[in-house]
């Protein structure tokens, strides 16, 4: 494990394994613990522990953003991005006018390891693995999408029945424990207001729907956000990113995240797909992380902005 | 530790639907243990395809007597996962 005195000395410019995460989340808990805890919402299959990052400057159940990573664990850029995003919120906050008034007042929730027995199995036996690590009863194969394992439209077309597939949606919708977790955890908080799942590659960002074609209630707005999101983010280092519902923009994919989050009432629900456009894949160069953490981040914080200011 | 010692990733791009639905099929073919990292979609969107070592020629085969087009995108995937480790573990050091 790299060992580290504080979050300075830590390497955002690499890629870390789930040990090393761990214990970096821990020292900037004790770094900051007047402004992040760290929450345990549940246990994977393989009994990983699944913790979340809660930034709060105090208050019971605020308004509150979610962040996640990683959920298709190979995706190693997401992770990353993630550090760097919650490194950047705690360097921020005191410094930074938004981040400070944000925090002020709602709260941010960041899930950097959101499938951490398929990160562990990346880091340890295969490289390109995606799924959770449960066992299929009746199959030789192992693991479920967790991106198809929602209760949105469960079970439809755009996912997978069987058990060898990497869309494979799992036996029922909440089989898996990563996805179990994070509903109960949004269910009981009751207060979330935009929810953001970040995976990669293919630069896109997406709103819902994934499983049908009836457009969301808010596509247009939802429409209008993902437009800033993307200019502000382009702004940086012209990345093109292409923006719209997941049917209409990439093929119809049922069980998905943010189908769920939006059918709950969390309005503002988005899902990224970051850098590359083709040449690395899930193998994008170290270098590259700090660049598409940073340009992501204006998106986000586009969102965030707006999710701010407009109330619901 | 699964290796990718000859497997390539190859971007492929379609010129209309029938070729997407040529890539469908072929996605159904479990034997040939592909992993779509992209799947076929519309002819505007490439699709990229994991094809392990033992599998390429049937599938570049399957390709080109179909028409379709395709580029190597990774080479040899196992050297760039040996290149992000050799990365990893430079920057512990």
């Amino acid at each position: 494990i790299e060992q580290m005195r504080n979050t300075d000395s830590f390497n955002y410019a690499s890629y870390h394994t789930l040990d090393e995460i761990y214990n970096w989340m821990d020292v900037l808990v004790s770094e900051q613990s007047n402004l992040v805890s760290k929450i345990n919402i549940g246990s994977t299959f393989e009994n990983r522990p699944i913790y979340v990052l809660k930034f709060s400057t105090g208050g019971t159940k605020r308004p509150a953003i979610w962040i996640d990573t990683g959920i298709h664990s190979r995706e190693w850029v997401t992770q990353a991005s993630g550090i760097w995003m919650a490194k950047k919120i705690a360097t921020d906050y005191g410094k930074d006018a938004f981040i400070t008034s944000i925090l002020n007042e709602m709260d941010i929730f960041i899930e950097i390891v959101t499938n951490p027995d398929g990160f562990h199995f990346t880091h340890t036996k295969n490289r390109m693995w995606r799924k959770t690590r449960s066992i299929n009863s009746g199959s030789s194969c192992v693991g479920v999408d967790p991106n198809r394992n929602w209760d949105a439209g469960f079970g439809g077309a755009g996912a997978s029945s069987n058990p060898c597939s990497e869309t494979y949606r799992g036996p029922r919708a909440n089989s898996e424990s990563e996805v179990k977790s994070i509903v109960d955890f949004v269910k009981s908080h009751g207060n979330i207001k935009a929810f953001i799942s970040i995976h990669s590659y293919s630069q896109m960002l997406l709103y819902p729907y994934g499983y049908t074609k009836t457009p969301a209630p808010n596509q247009q707005e939802l429409h209008s956000l993902a437009r800033k999101a993307i200019d502000a983010l382009s702004s940086l280092y012209g990345t093109s990113y292409r923006y719209g519902s997941i049917i209409n923009t990439i093929y119809q994919a049922s069980g998905g995240t943010i189908d769920w989050t939006y059918n709950q009432g969390i309005k503002y629900s988005y899902t990224f797909e970051l850098r590359d456009t083709g040449r690395y894949g899930f193998i994008l160069p170290a270098n590259q992380i700090i660049p598409t953490a940073q340009e992501t981040w204006l998106a986000i914080t586009t969102i965030m902005e707006h999710t701010y200011n407009n109330p619901y | 530790q699964k290796i990718f010692v000859g497997d390539q990733v190859l971007r492929i791009v379609t010129k209309d639907m029938e070729q997407v639905t040529l890539l469908k099929d072929l996605e159904e073919l479990e034997n040939l243990e592909l992993d779509f990292w992209k799947g076929p979609t519309h002819p505007d969107f490439p699709t990229d395809v994991h094809v392990p070592f033992a599998s390429l020629q049937a599938v570049k085969v399957f390709l080109e007597s179909n028409n379709i087009q395709y580029s190597i995108m990774i080479e040899d995937l196992q050297s760039v996962v040996e290149e992000e480790k050799i990365q990893i573990i430079r920057s512990r050091s």
